[in-house]
């Protein structure tokens, strides 16, 4: 089982996006996945029509050991469930003391799926920190822009000191290039930089600039049950083959 | 003196590029303006070519009545200061015992200031609730897509929490549609939405998507600077006259 935490403190880079396209397109490819949702605004549910403000449970239930993982879970389509989040996963954020292994120690006897997908709310917090330590890998979306550089660097840090401290086996597997545009100068030199700096973690797949990616989740839908010949549909399709490339 | 706290949990909706523009935008229109950057990853200062790391003093020293408002701020151009925030700020971030009116008292005894703005980290944590309580108008600029509704209901519970606890005063003046392009559907239709939910408080101006504007920041430089006959500029050039116009 890969165990992949989607992050990046920037906000509004793709994180959403990425880890929901992902997960729809590995699923498709009769992969079993689960989405994690560590975002207290819950964008992942309402992005695939889950009425998050009516659930009974959710992954602040499953961190505080009032209930499973399998009682928790809510499926969206074949090979696809999330663990929802909620607004009041906010107040976890807040409290320095919350332990950064709740989420691990959550996940531990989950077994029956092949990837675990977790999205982060933009910031470098408790909950962010938890995923982390969860994880074995770490995906980057990145918007290849001025501030990029300048939050890799405390990504960097912060990972540095997670690893020491809690989970000395978790690396970055990945940096995926979001929301690009050839035709934009400042995405091709930022991504000249990226690719400078750490040569092979950079996918090939771009996952350019698209509107359909951005329409999708006012359906509920993911990019390809939205639309599956857009460009973001092929981004993601191709996204994923490098994924399970890796894998082998 | 009006402070106006620029306030969006969502990430990456234009917030430090709203800041910073309105701020330069209004100081050349010979108003004295100083920026206040609340988020930990100071994205306002490095936008604007401050050497954030190496500052003795930032906006944390002031907050713990380390530093005077005097003493910290840093000068941009002719009525353009500058009180910078750095990493360090992300401990007040999660100390959820860290007062909700410390920026407020810090800077109650400002005074050679025409118009106050606060720029924002992407959560409603204690930093963000400290600007709502500190100004006494919020701008919510939003981008014009799916999530954007769903933000919209949250923030306004929160800032009615905050008023009704901290800041009765406090009052949304302005939102401010960003990164937007008409070409779009899902643009025209959100907003549509939003002039519906909130009618009087959604400015004229739009500020259009414009490559400019992400460019602008690598050179330390606002859109005026940069490229002063750019849809950027002119954008956020009608919408500080709309700003002017409303204080009349
Ligand atoms: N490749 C793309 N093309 C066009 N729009 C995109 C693309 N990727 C994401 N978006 C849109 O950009 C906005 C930000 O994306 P998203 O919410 O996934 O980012 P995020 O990093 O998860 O944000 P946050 O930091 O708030 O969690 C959304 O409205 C989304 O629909
Ligand atoms: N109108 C626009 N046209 C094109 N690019 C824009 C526009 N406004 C902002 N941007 C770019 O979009 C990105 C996000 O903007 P910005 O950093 O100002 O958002 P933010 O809300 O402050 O983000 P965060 O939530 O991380 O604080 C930046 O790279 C910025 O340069
Ligand atoms: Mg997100
Ligand atoms: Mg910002």
């Amino acid at each position: 089982m890969r165990a992949i935490a989607v992050i990046n403190q920037k906000g509004g880079v793709g994180k959403t996006t990425t880890t929901l396209n992902i997960g729809a397109g590995l699923a498709r490819e009769k992969r079993r996945v689960l989405l994690v949702d560590m975002d207290p605004q819950a964008h992942l549910g309402h992005s695939l029509g889950v009425p998050v403000h009516e659930l009974r449970r959710t992954v602040l239930d499953v961190l505080e050991s009032k209930a499973s993982v399998a009682e928790t879970v809510v499926n969206i389509k074949p090979n696809l469930d999330l663990l929802p989040s909620s607004q009041s996963l906010a107040a976890a954020d807040q409290s320095p003391a919350a332990k950064k292994t709740l989420l691990r120690d959550a996940l531990a006897s989950v077994q029956d799926y092949d990837f675990l997908l977790l999205d982060c709310p933009p910031n470098l917090g408790v909950l962010s920190v938890n995923a982390m330590v969860a994880a074995r890998e770490i995906f980057i979306p990145l918007q290849a822009e001025f501030l990029a550089l300048q939050s890799m660097s405390r990504l960097l840090q912060t990972l540095k000191e997670v690893c020491a401290d809690l989970n000395p086996g978790v690396a970055i597997t990945g940096i995926i290039a979001t929301r690009f545009s050839k035709q934009k100068k400042l995405n091709r030199e930022v991504l000249k930089n990226i690719q400078g700096y750490f040569p092979n973690l950079l996918f090939e797949t771009r996952i350019r600039e698209n509107v359909s990616l951005a329409e999708a989740p006012s359906f509920g839908q993911d990019i390809f049950d939205y639309r599956p010949r857009s460009n973001g549909a092929q981004d993601y399709r191709n996204l994923c083959r490098e994924i399970l490339k890796q894998g082998d």
